[in-house]
């Protein structure tokens, strides 16, 4: 009980650090591989476009590689090796930032450790909380990982462009997502063809902190 | 420390427990959605077919989905819903056969909870480690998720009829798989396709308590 009340804390210190800088911030979560990383490359063109100033927090057990992908793209970007921890805490995230200026970031997208379970228990900060699925991965999950769907504030299913190949029903899928959350906003995208991205950016981009 | 040092002792009980019994035990890791229990339907016709008794431990979060799909083929399965818990442990799966006869079963599988990181550091008192893989995933997580790879016996690539659809490249995942752990076995399959299924059933069945 201690770890998350001492975490919660210093998610109150984030917040407030985060709301002094006017930064809207998203704690991504997903299984590995749900394309989370694909979905921030996709918003990062249309934040410039749209003139909105995007800085991500990568988290992952090891390596820089989903940090490099952003940075290729022109987008700032701070990686997080957690080294064996299976979820990022708000601790991590306070020293990921230490160094950073953050006044001017108008979006600050944490991309959390691929993990449907862990992550979902640790506050980072955040204003708003992203859960990402894939077409791939089964529509079971909301049933299976529940909390995963009822921490979260918007929905994403992800890889649209494989339902012809895998066993996938999306009405059934977001009827178990609404059962583990009424609240939640659901979206339908592709990184692969685009489709449904332009609606979660442009929803995204209006957010404001 | 004193976490892992008592689930090794009741890794280790739970081995004598398997030994005696004469039954060869294997622990699934993998991240959600990724073809275990698929696996797993696709094997038990073959046990059947070969007089080997094949009995099942299902590790989830929430529900006995996973358990009722094998039923539904007449295999023997008991479910573990952790209710929150990221991984199995020893102590659950001792408690999830407290009741049961192993005597005369040939294979014991334990389907651990979706997830990547957190189960690899609790022995269960397998004699096997088998991680899976899909190519819907991404070709990286050997290097991003190294534990699961460094730590299991056998990789399984599966969803191999998805490659033309994804970005994976299957050369390049398995030096990845290798170089985590280069007494890896490495298996393709498909549980649509039926690809490589009898490779993996054949060469599992063969092995011996
Ligand atoms: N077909 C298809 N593939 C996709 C889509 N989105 C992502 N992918 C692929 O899925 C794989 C994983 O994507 P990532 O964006 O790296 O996933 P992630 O959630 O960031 O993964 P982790 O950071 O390891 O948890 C890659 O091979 C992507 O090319 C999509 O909409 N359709
Ligand atoms: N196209 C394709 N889909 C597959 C294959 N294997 C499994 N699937 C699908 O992938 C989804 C997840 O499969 P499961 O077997 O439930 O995966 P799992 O690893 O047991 O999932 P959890 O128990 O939740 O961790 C389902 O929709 C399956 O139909 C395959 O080889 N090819
Ligand atoms: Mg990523
Ligand atoms: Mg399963
Ligand atoms: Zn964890
Ligand atoms: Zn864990």
């Amino acid at each position: 009980k201690n770890v998350y009340n001492r975490n919660q804390e210093l998610a109150e210190e984030n917040r407030r650090r985060f709301q002094q800088a006017g930064a809207y911030v998203v704690n991504m979560i997903s299984s590995p591989g749900s394309g989370k990383t694909s979905l921030i490359e996709r918003l990062a063109p249309r934040c410039v476009a749209a003139g909105r100033r995007l800085f991500v927090i990568e988290g992952d057990v090891e390596t820089e590689r989903d940090a490099d992908r952003l940075r290729r793209l022109g987008v700032e970007a701070v990686q997080i090796q957690t080294h064996g921890a299976c979820h990022l805490d708000a601790a991590a995230v306070a020293r990921a930032l230490a160094g950073a200026e953050l006044a001017g970031v108008d979006l600050l997208i944490i991309e959390n450790v691929g993990n449907l379970i862990c992550p979902t228990g640790f506050d980072l900060g955040e204003q708003l909380r992203i859960v990402v699925a894939s077409t791939a991965e089964g529509d079971d999950k909301p049933l299976k990982y529940p909390a995963a769907y009822h921490k979260a504030d918007v929905c994403i299913l992800n890889k649209m462009d494989l339902l012809a190949w895998v066993d996938f029903d999306v009405e059934r899928f977001e009827a178990a997502a609404r059962r583990a959350n009424a609240q939640l906003q659901l979206f339908r995208t592709s990184c692969r063809t685009g489709e449904g991205i332009d609606a979660w950016c442009d929803w995204l981009m209006q957010r404001r902190a």
